[in-house]
């Protein structure tokens, strides 16, 4: 463990607290895109499949089940309690583009041809795009409320800190997952329209809105 | 060459 994992660890347990403080607060899911949180519940089911058989330490397995139930609580909030304010009409980004061609891709390149490896290469190639639909949602609607630009920079910033993470364990550890780090860098530069509009923005105390 | 580690990344 190092500062940078550890950080990028609480930065995604923040996001996620902030998205479900957002939903229960305003008890409204509106700007919030159901399409991103099904592929991010189906990300920690595939990735953390190995929470029961391979034990690592009480903190990973404290903060995968911490995941995965915050995830699913996310679409029960959305799909059930609060269904009214789900925004469907904005939500409109073809998952089908995303999820079959990064399953195909988990196919043909992993570490591994077994299982759980797939599935995990499965999981770590979805987790790079599933924040699209969600982008694509505010591009949509061209604004998003300030606490979902937080969860969103929160977000983030966890895989972000997660390449200086890998940086670290590349130096001091000989460590190196090839699959990680460049899913990861895709994932992080995906953020950067919105990293910059958030900073130009919301530091300034500004409504995050797109320019139009 | 990726150290052959468990996966102890969340």
């Amino acid at each position: 463990m190092n500062v940078f994992r550890l950080t990028g660890d609480i930065a995604h347990l923040l996001a996620i607290i902030l998205l479900l403080m957002k939903i229960w607060k305003t008890r409204s899911c509106a700007g919030v895109s159901g399409k991103s949180q099904m592929m991010f519940a189906l990300v920690f089911t595939t990735r953390y499949l190995d929470l029961i058989t391979n034990f690592i330490s009480l903190y990973n397995t404290t903060m995968k089940m911490i995941f995965i139930a915050s995830s699913y609580g996310t679409l029960y909030l959305m799909f059930l309690k609060f269904r009214a304010t789900y925004d469907s009409n904005h939500d409109t980004f073809r998952m089908e583009f995303l999820v079959v061609p990064v399953a195909g891709l988990s196919f043909l390149v992993n570490h591994d041809f077994s299982p759980l490896e797939i599935l995990w290469t499965f999981s770590i190639y979805l987790e790079s795009v599933a924040i699209l639909p969600q982008l694509f949602m505010i591009s949509k609607t061209g604004e998003a409320e300030t606490i979902t630009s937080h969860y969103l920079f929160a977000l983030g910033s966890y895989r972000a800190l997660y390449i200086l993470n890998w940086v670290y364990r590349f130096y001091f550890e000989g460590f190196f997952d090839l699959i990680a780090v460049v899913a990861g860098c895709v994932q992080t530069v995906l953020y950067c329209d919105f990293f910059y509009l958030y900073i130009t923005k919301v530091w300034k105390g500004k409504k995050l809105t797109l320019p139009a | 060459k990726k150290k052959k580690g468990k996966k102890d990344e969340l």
